[in-house]
């Protein structure tokens, strides 16, 4: 038996718009340590890996194991009967081929609950070994988005260059160039308003842009996002989750032939 | 212009 309840819709929708626009299926894995769940886009280029705490459910028991393969689009049309207040329970048993969403409103008073069927996909997992990046750069999510959008109009690609300063995002294109400077921020009366680095080496690498802003989709998830990098490898864009998880992004760079 | 790598040069399936 496998039952999570989480007591605002809420943040399973942000989940999913978090993850339906790089995949159009996934493996949610549920153990008693939580839910994950690890998934290249179709180009390979990309891959997101969620991880949902047990602890940060309201109610969590997953008494064995379980891989449930499902539709991303059919989740999204099954959320959108929820209220963002309601709360919402997913249920299955052992071995099941469906999954039901169940959905209460805060006064008790309307219960719905639709049944998804799973699907049996290919599991392919990545080994992503522990790395000490060259460069951490910490920033506000919104901030980030925003520069991916706007940088997305000069160019399909952006260039990434971090050092001790600070860091700089660059696009050309037909248009012209464009380039976005951010300092490290001396003081803040917020902390989700910081930019902050962490830099062992300076880097400066390149990425297709309509993959990150894919990744800005988890913007409403987290205040702060955290762009980790190092020469030649994949960069990794990390959401953290208040209380519940997190969602990491990794990105192939583009290189110089 | 440089050229986009696939994931799996980086990291290899388990």
């Amino acid at each position: 038996m496998f039952e999570a309840r989480l007591n605002a819709a809420t943040t399973l929708k942000k989940v999913l718009d978090a993850i339906k626009d790089l995949l159009n299926e996934a493996t949610f894995d549920c153990s008693d340590a939580g839910i994950q769940l690890q998934a290249m886009d179709n180009s390979h280029v990309s891959l997101v890996s969620l991880t949902l705490r047990s602890d940060g459910f309201d109610k969590f028991r997953c008494d064995r194991n379980l891989s449930m393969g499902m539709n991303l689009g059919s989740m999204s049309k099954i959320l959108k009967c929820a209220n963002n207040e309601d709360t919402v329970t997913m249920k299955a048993q052992d071995n099941a081929d469906t999954v039901t969403f169940m959905f209460e409103s805060q006064n008790h008073e309307k219960v719905s609950d639709y049944e998804m069927k799973l699907m049996n996909l290919d599991q392919e997992h990545l080994g992503i070994p522990e790395t000490d990046y060259s460069c951490v750069v910490r920033m506000p999510a919104m901030e980030f988005a925003r520069i991916c959008r706007d940088l997305s109009q000069f160019g399909e690609s952006v260039i990434i260059c971090c050092t001790k300063e600070g860091v700089k995002f660059s696009a050309s294109g037909d248009v012209g160039s464009a380039n976005i400077k951010l300092a490290q921020t001396s003081s803040v009366d917020k902390e989700e308003e910081a930019v902050t680095i962490e830099m062992q080496e300076p880097v400066s690498l390149t990425f297709a842009c309509r993959y990150l802003n894919a990744f800005t989709k988890a913007t409403p998830l987290s205040n702060q996002v955290q762009l980790s990098m190092s020469a030649d490898v994949p960069l990794v864009v990390e959401y953290r989750i208040p209380d519940l998880g997190h969602i990491r992004y990794y990105l192939a760079p583009k290189i110089e032939e | 212009t440089p050229i986009q790598n696939d994931l799996q040069e980086f990291y290899s399936l388990v």
